[in-house]
């Protein structure tokens, strides 16, 4: 039979080549 | 050993009476042992059971809230382990580390590796550049012993979240051990969004199994825990054990043993203020097993395909503080084209009924994600709106009526690494019901 109701489909990509470096390991704020 | 029974703790930790000045070491090691009280039990019932190895979550001995100056007396020298250090037989070797030696006799007495995430301090001169003023490095550390009670291995988070009452050490530290059950890397929390130590470890260090402490917090309808963790695990290719804390104010729930295949075991309460333990046999090799999940060329179906018509009332909303391309699914059933810039998303679904009181859309970003833009996210997402006001697409939805007797996901990305998301109603997973196709789309299974 048909899966539960659905919340969300995704595809979750990360592009590391394209991350902005500008600030080392440590975050300063919440995302 | 082909498989081996995993364990991980979701652990409610007893935090420390909110303070501006530091308590005595006593006291911190009075409120350590309080925690270590309650991991101890479970670490006995996770042995008695079979287990070779447990993960308890980070900031599982003292909780989260400290300055720099308030943490420090919960923090032990924590040397590197090729000094081949039992604690539990030599608990004076490096000065005064009671709560080494506890977590040391806990894996030598119940013969289980155990993870268990802690502070470390090293002292360095304040003349130094780097050095803080106190002389100290402070670092949110894991520490692995193994059955005889022998520190194995010893992980600096380096992607630290508002954590002020720690540092960021110099470089991502690749932080490995082997066993008779696969090979092991170790990273912490918000690390597991990043290239390093989280990719490096699996694409270029071949490890089997990850070991994951985190203090996660939900954030719907992307980021909540055991959405991204398994999701992650899927794109990756590798076992992801995952020891969330747990905490209903603060949304911190979310644990799980996550195969490549599928989640193997995985909670989610925000109900009770009470921790769980889950235990499962997984492969020790999984790239090993069969059949093993190919790898995806994750833009091959989409970038073979002419793009589904784009409908002209596509609209823009936000998840959080990105900014999503959307287009509704009008009907019970179609195909479904959005982009934005270089990314286009596909859909092909049918619904079992269409909800009139459901609003259903289909988004696609890439760029900088959020305020910080220090992360380039890709994302397709077919999401249920808030209510059927469109402004409310991309808000946190915890229920959904709609049933889709098939669906099919892709785009047209730029990089490798995709993590492959499906979450339902009442913030359940879906395990065995979904697969990725080697060119790249998001099928349901049944």
């Amino acid at each position: 039979g048909s899966s539960e109701p659905i919340l969300t489909l995704s595809l979750f990509g990360r592009w590391y080549a394209k991350d902005s470096h500008s600030i080392p390991g440590g975050t300063s704020n919440l995302s | 050993l082909d498989t081996f029974i995993a364990a991980v703790y979701e652990h409610a930790v007893i935090l420390p009476n909110e303070t501006e000045t530091p308590v005595s070491q006593e006291d911190a090691l009075l409120l350590m042992n309080k925690n270590i009280d309650i991991l101890e039990k479970i670490i006995k019932q996770a042995a008695e059971k079979g287990a070779q190895i447990i993960v308890t979550p980070e900031d599982a001995l003292y909780g989260w809230k400290f300055t720099r100056e308030t943490i420090f007396p919960y923090l032990e020298d924590i040397p590197d382990p090729q000094v081949a250090w039992i604690p539990c037989e030599d608990p004076h070797r490096f000065g005064r580390t009671p709560v080494q030696a506890r977590l040391s006799c806990l894996a030598k007495n119940n013969s289980i590796y155990v993870l268990a995430n802690i502070g470390d301090k090293k002292p360095c001169h304040s003349h130094g550049s780097r050095c803080p003023s106190n002389g100290y490095y402070q670092y949110n550390t894991n520490v692995v012993y193994d059955t005889e009670g022998k520190l194995v291995a010893r992980y600096h988070k380096y992607h630290l979240y508002s954590e002020r009452q720690f540092d960021v050490p110099e470089k991502p530290e690749l932080v490995t051990f082997n066993t008779t059950f696969g090979k092991f890397g170790i990273f912490t929390c918000f690390d597991i969004l990043f290239h390093d130590p989280a990719v490096t470890l699996v694409k270029d260090f071949y490890v089997d199994t990850i070991l994951f402490p985190t203090a996660w917090m939900n954030v719907l309808p992307l980021l909540t825990a055991i959405e991204f963790h398994s999701a992650w695990a899927m794109g990756m290719r590798v076992n992801l054990l995952v020891a969330n804390t747990h905490h209903v104010h603060l949304n911190m729930t979310g644990s799980g043993i996550y195969a490549p295949h599928s989640p193997k075991e995985y909670h989610y309460d925000m109900e009770t203020e009470l921790g769980k333990l889950l235990l499962s046999e997984v492969d020790a090799h999984p790239r090993n097993s069969s059949p093993y999940p190919m790898a995806v060329n994750w833009s091959a179906y989409a970038t073979s395909i002419k793009p589904f018509p784009v409908q002209k009332n596509s609209f823009q909303g936000f998840i959080s503080r990105d900014v999503f391309n959307f287009t509704e699914l009008f009907e019970n059933a179609g195909n479904l084209t959005i982009c934005q810039k270089d990314l286009c998303c596909h859909l092909s679904y049918r619904m079992l009924r269409k909800e009139e009181s459901e609003v259903y859309v289909l988004g696609a970003f890439t760029g900088l994600h959020g305020r910080r833009r220090r992360e380039y996210w890709q994302v397709c997402t077919m999401l249920k709106c808030k209510t059927t006001n469109l402004t409310t697409c991309g808000r946190p939805a915890e229920t959904a009526l709609t049933r889709f007797d098939m669906f099919s996901l892709s785009g047209t990305f730029g990089t490798e690494y995709v993590f492959p998301e499906v979450l339902l109603t009442k913030i359940q997973l879906s395990p065995g019901k979904f697969e990725v196709l080697k060119d790249g789309r998001l099928v349901n299974k049944n």
